[in-house]
C-alpha cells in the first residue's frame, strides 16, 4: 500500500528492500530435490502460457488454502481438459499438497505448509498480474532472463539507474530483449528508460500494488528455476 | 474473453476503481439492484476480493415482510447505461432502515455466516449495455528475439454492432446481448448480532459481522508463511 503513495525514489526503494526479502522467502523452492524442483518448474513454464490454467490452478490453491471448497473451484477444474487436469494434479502434488483422487477436491490435504503457501503465493502473484505479463515472464524465462531481471531490480540504485556495462545486464543491451523487459515493466507501472549506457526504472505515479506483485514474481521464479 | 473485455472498459471509464467487472456472461442475470453480493477477503494481500451473487435481495431477507424498491435513473453513454439507486442510498435520509434487521435464520445468510472471511454487500448500481456488441480477440505474433522465441499477446476489442459488421481479422468472437450487465458498483453491510445492520457509506468503513467467528480456522497456518508479511515494509 506504501508504494502508491509514497514517491518514485522511496517506491523503488522499497521494491528494492522487499525484493531483498523476497530471496530468503522463496527458499523452499530452492531446497527442493532437484528432479521435484525441475518438474514444478516446468510445470509453471506451461502455466505462464495457459491462462486458463493459471486461473484454475489460483482458484484451486485458493480453496485448499481456505479448507473450504467451491463452486468456483470444481468450475474452474470442470473447464480445463483432462491433460490440464492432471498437470494440476500434479502440481499441487508436488508442492506438497497431498491429492486423494484423480483430480483435486475437497478432501486433500496440505502435507508440507510451506511448501504449498510458497507455490501459492507465486501463483496468485501470477494470476494478480494484468493481462499478457504472465506470457511475457514466460517468454523471458525462456530466454534465460529471470535472474537478469532480479539483479536489474536489485542494482538500480538509489537514482534509480543501473549501469549496463555491468556483465549481469549485459542481456539488456539487446534492443529486442530490452523491448520484452520494457513492456513487462510498464504493465507492472514501472517505466524502463534505456539510455546510452544505463537503464533508468520509474514507478509509476499512481501505481498499487503491481511493482510489488511483479517482484514476487520474479524472485520465486528466480528461485524455482536457479538450476535451470 | 468476456471478463477481459469488462476489465479492460473499466480501466476506461472508472478511474476511482469502485465499480467491479463481471467475469462471467452467466452472471449477468444474477445482477439485480438490491440483490445480495458476498465479499471474500484473499489470503495474500495482493489478491483481489472476490464476489459471489446471492440468490436473494435485501428485502428477501429481512425479518420484516415490507419489499424495499430503489429509485431509478438512466445515464446515456451511447452502447451503455447506469443505474443508480442514488435516491435510496444516498439521499440523506436513510430512517427507512432503522429498526428493520436481517433474519440471520434465513438459510442464505446461514451459509454465508458459516464461511469465513465474507462481507455482506448489496447490489447499487450496475452498468448494462443498451445494444448488441461484439467483442473480438486477436492474437499476434508480434516480434522475435533472437530468431528464438515470438512473443504472442492477445488483445481484446469491444465494438458495438450498429451496422451489423463484425470484425474479420480476428480469430475468436463473441456476441453480447442487449441488457447484458458487464459492471456493477456494491456497498457493503455492517450486521450486529442481533440482525440490525448498516451500511458502510463512507470510505475506509469496512462491513462485516459483528463478532466474526475465529479467524484461526483457515486451513493454511497463517504462521506457515509469516515471513511473506510486509508489515515493516518502508512507506
Amino acid at each position: 500500500a506504501g508504494l502508491g503513495t509514497s514517491s518514485h525514489h522511496g517506491s523503488l526503494h522499497a521494491l528494492k528492500q522487499v525484493t531483498l526479502r523476497l530471496e530468503s522467502n522463496f527458499h523452499p523452492f530452492v531446497e527442493l530435490p532437484e528432479q521435484q524442483q525441475t518438474a514444478v518448474w516446468h510445470l509453471l513454464q506451461m502455466v505462464l502460457f495457459d491462462e486458463e490454467f493459471l486461473v484454475a490452478l489460483e482458484q484451486v490453491c485458493d480453496d485448499v488454502a481456505s479448507g473450504l471448497w467451491s463452486p468456483q473451484a470444481a468450475l474452474a477444474i470442470g473447464g480445463l481438459k483432462a491433460a490440464q487436469q492432471q498437470d494440476l494434479t500434479a502440481f499441487l502434488g508436488l508442492v506438497g499438497c497431498r491429492v486423494q483422487g484423480e483430480r483435486p477436491g475437497p478432501e486433500d490435504q496440505i502435507s508440507n505448509q510451506k511448501l504449498f503457501a510458497t507455490a501459492y503465493c507465486l501463483v496468485s502473484a501470477l494470476a494478480e498480474m494484468p493481462d499478457n505479463v504472465a506470457s511475457l515472464l514466460g517468454i523471458c524465462c525462456k530466454l534465460q532472463m529471470i535472474p537478469t531481471l532480479c539483479y536489474l531490480l536489485h542494482a538500480l540504485s538509489d537514482d534509480e539507474i543501473s549501469d549496463l556495462e555491468d556483465p549481469a545486464l549485459a542481456p539488456l543491451k539487446d534492443t529486442e530483449r530490452f523491448g520484452i523487459v520494457q513492456r513487462l515493466f510498464a504493465l507492472a507501472d514501472i517505466n524502463l528508460e534505456r539510455m546510452q549506457s544505463s537503464v533508468k526504472a520509474i514507478i509509476l505515479r499512481d501505481s498499487q500494488v503491481l511493482p510489488l506483485i511483479l517482484c514476487i514474481a520474479l524472485s520465486g521464479l528466480d528461485a524455482l528455476g536457479r538450476e535451470h | 474473453m468476456f471478463a477481459k473485455a469488462t476489465r479492460n472498459f473499466l480501466k476506461e471509464v472508472d478511474d476511482d476503481g469502485n465499480l467491479i467487472s463481471v467475469s462471467n456472461l452467466n452472471d449477468s442475470d444474477k445482477l439485480q439492484l438490491l440483490s445480495l453480493v458476498t465479499k471474500k477477503r484473499r489470503y495474500w494481500c495482493w489478491q483481489r476480493p472476490k464476489y459471489q451473487f446471492l440468490s436473494v435481495t435485501l428485502g428477501d431477507v429481512l425479518t420484516e415482510d415490507q419489499s424495499l424498491s430503489p429509485a431509478s435513473a438512466a445515464v446515456g453513454l451511447d452502447i451503455l447505461s447506469s443505474a443508480y439507486p442514488a435516491a435510496w442510498m444516498r439521499g440523506g435520509n436513510l430512517s427507512f432502515i432503522t429498526r428493520r434487521k436481517l433474519n440471520l435464520k434465513d438459510p442464505v445468510l446461514q451459509q454465508v455466516l458459516e464461511r469465513r472471511n465474507e462481507v455482506l454487500c448489496v447490489l447499487t448500481q450496475k452498468i448494462v449495455t443498451t445494444q448488441k456488441c461484439v467483442i473480438s480477440e486477436h492474437v499476434q505474433i508480434e516480434e522475435k528475439c533472437g530468431g528464438m522465441v515470438g512473443i504472442q499477446t492477445k488483445t481484446v476489442q469491444v465494438s458495438a454492432m450498429e451496422d451489423g459488421n463484425v470484425i474479420k481479422d480476428c480469430n475468436v468472437a463473441l456476441e453480447i446481448p442487449a441488457a447484458t450487465t458487464i459492471a456493477y458498483g456494491i456497498m457493503e453491510l455492517y450486521v450486529r448480532q442481533d440482525g440490525q445492520f448498516e451500511f458502510c457509506l463512507l470510505q475506509g468503513k469496512h462491513g462485516g459481522f459483528e463478532h466474526e467467528r475465529r479467524v484461526d480456522d483457515i486451513y493454511l497456518d497463517p504462521l506457515a508463511y509469516r515471513d511473506f508479511a510486509f508489515v515493516d515494509m518502508p512507506d
